[in-house]
């Protein structure tokens, strides 16, 4: 856009491609245009994005769950999302963060299903310095988060990460068995989980959407974690999400280590989208 | 259900006897619509759509056999579907031979971003090749991620395949010694189940390399996830720009992600997709097909 005079056709021919290349809900990327269009001259359309990128995002803080209304520890955070998108690294990294806070923190491994589950996560709970409540593999993961929540209430424990399986919001099975996870822990311990968190990869595309959509009719989703941030992708579809589903950005994951999570600056994101 | 650029066609089209620039307008912006939310990238819907208006304005009146033998007229809506089929599917290319079962050592390395699937599709990959008469090796070669050997190790004891592992703590070593083991037990494919990395992680792109010098691949398989939004295109030219690749595996198609990043990852890269995988369990991978894709991608 640097050295346009004017914002003729091609030059909103290119600001449509980044937008449409930066992965926004297709009804977010025509409200930017819009922006664009609007904005009179070449030199301003950044600002212009910027500022109503920043709009977007923060028109979803405060949204109930954001600050958990806790009668008293433990406090519980479910951990969902499709295959693959982090949730267990991300488990790992939330632990590491809660304690460098001073919080007592469980971790449960409610993955009873993937090859080697409990065994990644039980490498990480290492990592971050917190015990792991474990179930048998193929066991019932309810049963593992009812566990979870009983130790943290006997031990008075801060802080418990539930990590879930990998699961594709197509498998209605296994969207039903997420929503007896999130009750059975409700059951122990009324008003739980307090904070349900959606691991996203930011390489994905409109999918995104679905995938907030589907989780939260299932579970509540009350936050996103938006892992591989350190990737190219920039993870633009977070701002379909928030005008589409409501949901806020609370994390990103910005590497593979135990420091690479940090809490979501809206600002810092919105420069980037749009550098 | 019909997208809604083939239910527009058909109220747009009805009752016209042939094709304009006028009439093609709305059908179009509805297909691009699609498209765009099916996470084609931009450029590629362009052409595609431009391909599609050409295979329309320049086509023949055709005839099919309809009731009691009569020779009838296709509807221009439905010769409109079908140029979107047919200009997909030619985009897609034609149905890749699969990776055949087939005796003799050789190297099949499996690499891309972190939680595509590299490793549950070893596996399958594994399977498949079984099942054909082979006798594979699989080989641990991702040395980072915490419990990836023990993942590997379930999956293999899984489909009763041998899973080779340890010896260094360097990935390159361990795929070195896993060939020089496949050579003296006589077995066929050995397949790399890499680490993911990012494209632009030098440090990791430069293990790639050392894994290729130390077991040169006779097949290279970039590992995709379908639900891939436009990054796609720069992720596949990025590894594609390193590694020589062979085919690609798109994963997670049991989802009801479009899958439109295929399209831009082949445009990108020509690669042919060689396998889809549609579930967890290891049976769940199989042969490409651009019919089945370019339904999905047009909705
Ligand atoms: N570069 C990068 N990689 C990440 C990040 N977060 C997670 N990963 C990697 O992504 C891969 C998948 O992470 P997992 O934590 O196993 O994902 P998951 O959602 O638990 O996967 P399933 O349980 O199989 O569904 C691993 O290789 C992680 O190291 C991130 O922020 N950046
Ligand atoms: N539903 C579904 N899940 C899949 C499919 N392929 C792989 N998965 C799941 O996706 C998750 C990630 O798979 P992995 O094989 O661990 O991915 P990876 O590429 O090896 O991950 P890294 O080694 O961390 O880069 C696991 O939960 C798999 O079971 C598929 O086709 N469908
Ligand atoms: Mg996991
Ligand atoms: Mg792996």
């Amino acid at each position: 856009l640097h050295g346009r005079r004017e914002l003729d056709a091609k030059t909103l021919d290119e600001i449509e491609n980044l937008l449409f290349g930066a992965d926004l809900g297709v009804r977010t990327a025509d409200d930017l245009l819009g922006i664009a269009r609007d904005a009179g001259s070449p030199d301003r359309v950044k600002e212009r994005l910027q500022a109503r990128a920043l709009e977007i995002l923060q028109a979803t803080e405060g949204e109930p769950g954001s600050d958990p209304e806790c009668g008293g520890p433990p406090r519980v955070v479910l951990v969902v999302g499709v295959n693959g998108s982090g949730k267990t690294t991300t488990v790992g990294r939330l632990a590491a963060l809660a304690r460098t806070r001073g919080e007592r923190v469980l971790i449960a491994a409610a993955d009873t299903f993937r090859a080697a589950a409990i065994d990644q996560l039980a490498v990480w709970a290492e990592r971050a310095g917190v015990e792991l409540v474990r179930g048998s593999p193929g066991g019932d993961p309810a049963a593992v988060a009812f566990d979870a929540v009983e130790a943290a209430l006997a031990r008075g424990v801060d802080l418990v990460l539930v990590d879930t399986a990998g699961r594709l919001q197509t498998h209605a099975g296994l969207m039903d068995e997420l929503t007896k996870i999130s009750r059975v822990i409700g059951r122990k311990l009324p008003g739980a989980p307090h904070e349900v968190l959606l691991v996203l990869d930011a390489n994905t595309g409109q999918n995104a959407i679905r995938q907030a959509h589907e989780f939260s009719r299932a579970v509540g989703v009350t936050g996103i974690v938006l892992a591989k941030l350190d990737g190219t992708a920039k993870g633009g579809v977070v701002l379909g999400i928030a005008q589409e589903v409501g949901i806020p950005v609370r994390f990103v994951g910005i590497g593979e280590g135990l420091r690479d999570l940090c809490e979501f600056d809206a600002e810092a994101f919105v420069r980037a989208l749009f550098a | 259900t019909l997208t809604r650029g083939f239910r527009e066609a058909r109220d747009r089209l009805r009752g016209v006897t042939s094709f304009s620039e006028d009439n093609l307008a709305e059908p179009l912006r509805e297909i691009r619509m699609s498209l765009l939310e099916a996470d084609v990238d931009l450029t590629e819907v362009r052409t595609f759509l431009d391909a599609v208006k050409q295979r329309c304005l320049g086509s023949e009146v055709a005839l099919r056999t309809g009731k009691r033998g009569k020779r009838q007229r296709v509807s221009l809506s439905d010769r409109f579907t079908k140029a979107c089929y047919e200009e997909l599917c030619q985009l897609l290319g034609a149905d890749a031979e699969e990776v055949a079962p087939r005796r003799g050592a050789r190297t099949l390395m499996l690499l891309g971003l972190q939680g595509t699937g590299k490793t549950s599709s070893a596996a399958k990959l594994a399977l498949h090749l079984k099942k054909g008469g082979e006798r594979p090796l699989l080989v641990a070669a991702d040395v980072h991620r915490p419990a990836a050997i023990e993942q590997l190790r379930v999956l293999g004891a899984e489909i009763e395949v041998e899973v080779f592992h340890g010896g260094s703590s360097d990935a390159a070593e361990v795929c070195r010694l896993a060939v020089a083991h496949a050579a003296e037990r006589g077995l066929d494919s050995v397949i790399l189940d890499t680490a993911g990395r990012l494209q632009i992680d030098e440090n990791l792109m430069d293990e790639l390399d050392r894994i290729a010098e130390a077991a040169p691949p006779d097949l290279s398989l970039l590992v995709c996830d379908a639900m891939m939004g436009r990054e796609a295109v720069n992720v596949a030219r990025g590894f594609a720009e390193r590694r020589r690749l062979d085919g690609l595996v798109l994963t997670k198609l049991d989802g009801d992600s479009r899958g439109g990043a295929a399209l831009a990852i082949r445009q990108a890269t020509g690669v042919p997709i060689r396998f889809i995988s549609v579930g967890e369990a290891p049976d769940r991978l199989e042969p490409f097909q651009a019919e089945g894709l370019a339904s999905r991608i047009l909705g």
